[in-house]
């Protein structure tokens, strides 16, 4: 399991040093081992530098910085190893509108292969949606279902 | 196995049944503050085998049975049905003869906890077997729940090894 | 100080029990302390029935829900003894649009007797500042002020 | 005392010196993920004499120093100005003869670090001092930071009890 701990760790670095600038439109990122020696116990740092900027500590990114750089490696994860469905909820929350267009557009790529259900308050992330179900709750703490479909 | 469906009857909020259809590749779940779009992910995660009260927001597992409103009266028992299409094949064989799997979870007030397949009563065993083999698992990678994001990058090195583990 | 501790509590409860329902628009929320008897090391803890629900622990609040009784807290906290100014980093992230309007129509009432600076990315919260800043970063890594004004 | 403008040189990603004016009763800061809102925040934080660099993001108080990007070089200083205006008379009484009060914080590189009022040098005690008498603390509830607001309902009740206290 330590060689396929390692083979998983440079699929996925692999896969997340070409995601990230997707989503952040520019860039660049990785993945390393604080300790190469064991594979056991290895922590998992990311190394992050948004376009145009130095390369920090990865604390003094943004709140929307830190969400994207996040959502990459997850989605890296995602595609070296996909399940068959991934929920979201509300991860756009903190993203600006120009990040939000750049995560969506990946979301509708890798809803080829896998099911996506995704929780937002955020408009331009209903509109990529096959499928809209609004939740409400006419009556106080009772929870009702109302479909609307968008896409056939 | 791809998500056909889930039916939620006396899961938190719900008290009524509700049936969310999930044959779409992006399905999105809208609504205001504190309706039960929430509550949807952890009736998911719960239907999946979570055996945490506190990783569905609650204190005892009696939380997340429908604790009544100012005018409605608390349930008994709540049901979480997750329903797989076995078109794609990849399924274990003694499912093979299946169109559809059902995967339903039911818990008591009185503690009392069943879960079946197919309507057919079996063990959390069972349900984790199935999970399991088919590649269903509710990764740390496929679900993210609301407000969690941010513990990716937060985390200590050695707390997100796990991300790996598990696609490994 | 063991009493001011305690007429503080008072006066901050009594003021969160009238807050909570205007920004819930209902419901019902009270503070309490854990142990009376030891002033000194007693907790606070928060009890809260949005309109229309039953009393349960806090914990099973959405996201939303928990924000919005925070806010509730802090500016219950605010009106008892006011700071000069108040500084709100995108706490309407978690927040749908009925709640941003009534937390802004609250934010406005109090900006009679306190500045209030609020980072946000909601076109609705932006609609009620006075004076609109703009930061952006035309070089990459290098952050340039904007300044747009409202009203005068 | 009333806040009336804030200068940034220098300080995190706020290379060019920038001054925002703060004479409206609701001022807003807006624009895109990473532009410097939030480092608007903890400059204000920095002034008012944060001593941890973990409260400000960083790992030590020289992250708070302007970097540099790909094509500009690092700071050797940061220095940040809040003045306030004493119109309404709420004013220790050395300060009464002065018509606003400039708070200014500088760090350099080597670690020296400087603080002045009214362009003298003084020391964290006399800004501590001034703050504290003109209640203008930069009390845990008059600053929100990004994310923190979530933090009030998790956190333990022993936990709250310091927003009473901090208003006491
Ligand atoms: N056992 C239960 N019985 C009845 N209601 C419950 C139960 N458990 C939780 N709830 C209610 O469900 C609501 C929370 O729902 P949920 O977290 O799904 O909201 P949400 O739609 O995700 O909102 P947000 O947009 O704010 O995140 C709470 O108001 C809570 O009182
Ligand atoms: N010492 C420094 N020198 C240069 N740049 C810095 C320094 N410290 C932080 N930064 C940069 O500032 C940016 C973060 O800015 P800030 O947190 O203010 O963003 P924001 O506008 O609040 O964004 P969001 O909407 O995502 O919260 C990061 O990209 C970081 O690299
Ligand atoms: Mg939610
Ligand atoms: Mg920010």
């Amino acid at each position: 399991t330590r060689k396929r701990f390692l083979e998983t760790f440079q699929l996925v670095n692999e896969k997340f040093q070409q995601i990230f600038p997707r989503l952040f439109c520019g860039g660049h990122a990785e993945l390393r081992l604080t300790d190469e020696e064991d594979l056991l116990t290895t922590g998992l740092e990311i190394v992050v530098q948004p376009p145009g900027k130095k390369l920090q500590n990865v604390s003094l990114l943004s709140g929307g910085e830190k969400a994207l750089t996040a959502v990459a490696l997850i989605f890296s994860i995602f595609l070296i190893k996909p399940s068959p469905f991934c929920l979201l909820d509300e991860v756009d929350a903190p993203l600006d509108d120009a990040n939000i267009g750049r995560f969506n557009e990946m979301v509708r790529e890798m809803s080829a292969n896998s099911q996506f259900i995704i929780i937002t308050h955020n408009r331009s992330t209903m509109a990529v949606a096959d499928t809209l179900y609004g939740v409400t709750m006419e009556e106080p703490g009772v929870s009702k279902l109302v479909s609307v479909r968008l896409n056939c | 196995m791809k998500i056909k469906r889930l039916e939620i009857l006396g899961f938190k909020s719900f008290q009524d049944k509700v049936s969310l259809e999930f044959n779409q590749a992006i399905t999105s779940i809208v609504g205001p503050n504190g309706c039960g779009k929430s509550n949807v992910v952890d009736a998911i995660r719960w239907v999946m085998g979570e055996q945490s009260a506190k990783n569905l927001r609650g204190k005892a597992m009696e939380d997340i049975i429908f604790n009544g409103t100012e005018y409605r009266k608390p349930l008994g028992m709540a049901e979480v049905s997750l329903v797989f299409s076995t078109e794609d094949g990849r399924v274990p064989a003694k499912y093979l003869n299946f169109t559809e799997i059902q995967v339903t979870r039911r818990l008591y007030r009185d503690g009392e906890s069943d879960y079946l397949i197919n309507k057919i009563p079996c063990r959390l065993l069972d349900v984790a077997e199935l999970f399991m083999d088919t590649g269903i698992g509710a990764r740390a990678y496929s679900i993210i729940e609301q407000g969690k994001i941010g513990m990716i990058l937060h985390a200590k090195p050695e707390e997100r090894r796990f991300l790996i583990e598990e696609a490994a």
